[in-house]
């Protein structure tokens, strides 16, 4: 099970953890009453770092129009901003007293809890990503419904003029989703699903078309034709909900989807 | 671990700045 959701988080995050993990295992190791160094200067750029951080942090939040974004960022602002003072406080016990392990342990929790601080961060934004692709699917899945209305040819031309471009745009969003995550059987599913809808759009226009055709000749096969064009638009309904099934798994969910 | 230490802080804050600029400034 990978243990993070998207390349690009794991890009980011991934050679950090890395290198705290091995500074942990050093200092447990290290068991060596070995001064450490005044580490004053590096703490405050991180602490600078982080304020930046916090502060772009806020002006993101308070002009984005995603209500659960604006609610989850700041909790993970407060983490950093915490573990950012924690290091602080650190370093200036160790400038007092170099052997200090309490210090020492500080260190260690700041440094972990600006990584899980900005790792809650980074799935914020990944979820807010997923919530517009979703909106974009959840708007095509209401434009299907709308071709049980459609019973003249003009009627259908306007239809697919509608249709096409929302469904090109959620095609294009959900592949780019798939290259991101890092689950190959999510990938697979939301190409799977994608790959779907494209073969079955033409299908369901021309079930429409037969549809339509049986109207104009005064309904002679016109429960069948509508029974076939329900079947289609109820296959791809549900590529659709399968697609924002999977684009809202995240690996925690992973039994489920086994 | 001294060079550990100091190592560690720069990445940290090169990686904070990462996530601010590839990020944060992304449109939301």
């Amino acid at each position: 099970m990978p243990v993070f959701h998207t390349k690009t988080i794991e890009a980011i995050l991934d050679p950090v953890a890395q290198q705290v993990s091995q500074l942990v295992i050093l200092h447990e190791e290290a068991q060596d009453g070995n001064a450490m160094p005044d580490l004053s200067r590096p703490v405050m750029a991180v602490s600078a770092a982080v304020q930046n951080l916090v502060k772009v942090g806020r002006d993101t939040a308070n002009s984005t129009d995603d209500k659960i974004l604006k609610q989850e960022m700041p909790p993970a602002f407060q983490g950093v901003e915490q573990s950012a003072t924690k290091l602080y406080e650190a370093a200036m016990m160790l400038k007092e007293d170099p052997y200090s392990s309490p210090a020492r342990k500080m260190l260690i929790d700041g440094a972990r809890g600006i990584l899980s601080g900005t790792s809650d961060l980074l799935l914020c934004f990944d979820q807010s990503e997923v919530r517009k692709i979703v909106r974009v699917a959840k708007g095509v899945l209401e434009y299907l419904a709308v071709s049980e209305v459609v019973e003249s040819m003009e009627d259908l031309v306007t239809f697919v003029k509608n249709l096409s471009p929302g469904m090109a745009n959620l095609a294009n969003k959900v592949t780019g989703r798939s290259k991101e995550l890092t689950h190959t059987a999510h990938a697979n599913g939301l190409v799977n699903h994608t790959e779907n809808l494209k073969r079955t759009t033409p299908i369901l226009v021309s079930s429409i078309k037969i549809f339509v055709t049986t109207l104009q000749k005064g309904g002679a096969g016109r429960d069948e034709a509508q029974q076939n064009r329900n079947f289609i638009i109820g296959r791809m309904s549900h590529d659709v909900n399968e697609i924002i099934r999977i684009l809202q798994l995240t690996s925690a969910d992973d039994d489920d989807w086994s | 671990i001294r060079v550990g230490w100091e190592q560690l802080l720069t990445a940290i804050r090169r990686y904070i700045n990462e996530i601010e600029n590839n990020i944060l400034t992304r449109d939301t």
